[in-house]
């Protein structure tokens, strides 16, 4: 856009051109653009950048990246993340870096192999476990994924682990008897040790558009989502709806994916995360 | 849905002989801020408003009907022809096996579609098919598709010296030998900007000469949809393209974003995780999607 550039509606037309490219939504890029319309006739001095970088982080305040504060909740028992999302937006693949980054820190961490459905994913899970040096937990294929989050957390109990991640199968959010069975993942987590699962990760595809909000909105309802992850954004796209998700949810991104490797996961910057909707 | 807010803007029309000026302007709005919740990208969006604008400023207002019904049924009408009027089926060989590439993103659905495509085959089609999983990157692909193989009676050739390249040439000659007449390739997903991972495709194609090469997209996809389909296509000139997971409640704008830039017909879509969930394209049921 050029930071000697004034402020006149062809530039704004072009700022919401790249906003909907970026994926905000109709409404999210309408309301950076009319927000910044009205800051331009109060403040001539500021460069233009840096209005719309302020603009873009308006809609994300307040929001925390994936640095959780962490053993003084939980004393001796383990911290529980639970991973969902709708399918092939890289939840198994998530659960694995979040295990290596866990265990870079001197964590003891225990996988869960919640999804039983799908053709290889407890093999998948598997060798990411091997990769990452931690223990998993996993049942026969078909087995029930309540059960099996159940037995994961009794055994990361037992055994003293820190942190505990349990990977679930993708499922569309309009089946609501897919819905229902997170639900119960949940509830079974919960009955077991009071106050889990401490954190539900969303993992939103980055290329994903308008449709993240549906599944943001009908996931928290279902499992109390806590936060974010998009993944993918080492491509080209900016998954810009987890804007209109904070706006509306108040639900923060933690992490971001780029790329497909153990390391590829950085916990999320809203001042990088602004700036690199214009790149 | 848009009939409801055409009505409300085009009440004024009645009686009106033509739909001109700024009733078309508001009009066109409104289709373009549809369009765009429904994740067809910028672009397609204001060149299909364009022409539906044009279109619409000759048209008579039918004697009778809504001017908002009118209104409605040229976007719907130029919207079933974008996305290709009628049903684009597979192209199948004439002699040798048919080779049908399957490629994409990461995560959009291809090893499913390939097992999907090859209970079609065999069942529907009464056809021999043949799967080649040349995914050598992503931790069980292989033993994913292999499973899915099995389930099917469908054998599954494995990777050769971690080659895609040389799993794929191996893959079709076994096919072949076999005489079995159609050859589903699996690759792995991969970003259109990863120079490296595109040009194995592209020798992968130089090599296997596909009749098929099957752009495999996330109906749930949005603005990206154009950036990757166009690279997709400007390197590999797919001819085709496979919607997945319509199943879910996303509109599906992307497939109009896609075949505007790229010309591919969609071919199947996805329409759940079991693997008879796989239907031909139907234009007119994705433009009623689309249109919310
Ligand atoms: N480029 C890139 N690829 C990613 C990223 N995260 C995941 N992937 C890829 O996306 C694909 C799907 O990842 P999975 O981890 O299997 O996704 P999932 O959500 O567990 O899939 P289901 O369990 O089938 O729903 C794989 O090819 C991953 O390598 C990322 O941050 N960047
Ligand atoms: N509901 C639904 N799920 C689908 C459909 N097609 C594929 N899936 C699911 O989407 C996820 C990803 O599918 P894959 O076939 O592994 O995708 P892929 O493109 O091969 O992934 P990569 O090889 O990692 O790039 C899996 O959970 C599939 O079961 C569909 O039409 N509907
Ligand atoms: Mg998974
Ligand atoms: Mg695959």
């Amino acid at each position: 856009l050029g930071t000697g550039r004034r402020v006149d509606e062809a530039m704004l037309d072009e700022l919401e051109e790249i906003l909907l490219s970026a994926d905000l939504g109709v409404d999210t890029a309408e309301r950076v653009v009319s927000g910044l319309r009205e800051r331009v006739k109060h403040d001539a001095d500021t460069p233009l950048d840096r209005l719309i970088e302020e603009e873009v982080l308006a809609l994300l305040k307040p929001t925390s990246s994936g640095l959780v504060p962490q053993a003084e909740n939980f004393g001796d028992q383990p911290r529980v993340v639970l991973v969902v999302g709708v399918n092939g937006t890289g939840k198994t693949t998530t659960v694995a870096k979040l295990a290596a980054r866990e265990k870079r820190e001197g964590r003891r961490v225990m996988l869960v192999a919640a999804d039983t459905f799908r053709a290889a994913a407890v093999e998948q899970l598997e060798i990411w476990a091997g990769r990452a040096g931690v223990d998993l937990v996993k049942a026969a294929h078909g087995a029930d994924p309540a059960a099996v989050a159940f037995d994961g957390l009794n055994a990361a109990m037992a055994r003293g682990h820190q942190v505990v991640l349990v990977d679930t199968a993708g499922r569309l959010h309009n089946k609501k008897n897919l819905m229902s069975e997170l639900d119960k993942i949940t509830r079974v987590l919960s009955r077991r040790l009071p106050g889990a699962p401490h954190e539900v990760l969303l993992v939103l595809d980055g290329t994903t558009g308008q449709n993240a909000l549906s599944q943001a909105r009908i996931f928290t309802e279902a499992t109390g989502v806590t936060g974010l992850v998009l993944t993918k954004l080492d491509g080209t796209a900016r998954g810009g709806i987890a804007l209109a998700i904070h706006q509306e949810l108040g639900l923060p991104v933690r992490w971001i994916g780029v790329g497909e490797g153990l390391e590829d996961l950085e916990p999320f910057d809203p001042s990088l995360y602004a700036r690199a909707l214009f790149e | 849905a848009l009939q409801e807010r055409f009505d409300g803007i085009l009440r004024s029309l009645k009686g009106q002989a033509k739909i001109s000026g700024s009733n078309i302007e508001d009009a066109t709005r409104e289709i373009r801020r549809a369009l765009l919740e429904a994740d067809v990208s910028v672009q397609v969006a204001r060149d299909f408003v364009a022409r539906v604008a044009e279109e619409a400023r000759g048209a008579e207002v039918l004697k009778g009907v809504l001017p908002g019904q009118q209104f409605v049924k040229i976007v719907h009408d130029q919207l079933v022809e974008l996305l290709g009027g009628q049903n684009a089926p597979l192209v199948l060989a004439t002699g040798g096996p048919t080779v049908i590439m399957m490629v994409g993103l990461q995560g959009s659905g291809k090893t499913t579609s390939a097992a999907k495509l090859a209970k079609l085959l065999k069942g529907k089609m009464g056809r021999r098919p043949f799967l080649v999983a040349a995914d050598i990157y992503r931790p069980a692909a292989v033993e994913q598709l292999a499973v899915l193989g099995r389930d099917l009676g469908v054998p599954v050739f494995r990777p050769v010296d971690n080659d895609a390249l040389k799993t794929a040439r191996l893959g079709l000659a076994e096919a072949q030998s076999g005489h079995f007449d159609t050859v589903i390739l699996d690759t792995a997903g991969r970003l259109h900007i990863d120079e490296g991972m595109m040009q194995e495709l592209e020798r992968i194609r130089a090599e296997l000469n596909p009749h098929e090469i099957l752009f495999v997209a996330d109906s749930m996809i949005g603005q990206d949809a154009v950036r990757a389909a166009r690279d997709f296509h400007q390197r590999l000139a797919f001819t085709g393209v496979v919607l997945t997971k319509l199943d879910g409640d996303t509109r599906g704008g992307a497939a109009m974003s896609i075949r505007a830039v790229t010309g591919a017909p969609v071919k199947f879509t996805g329409t759940g995780e079991k693997l008879d969930a796989l239907e031909p394209f139907h234009p007119e049921r994705l433009a009623q999607r689309i249109l919310g």
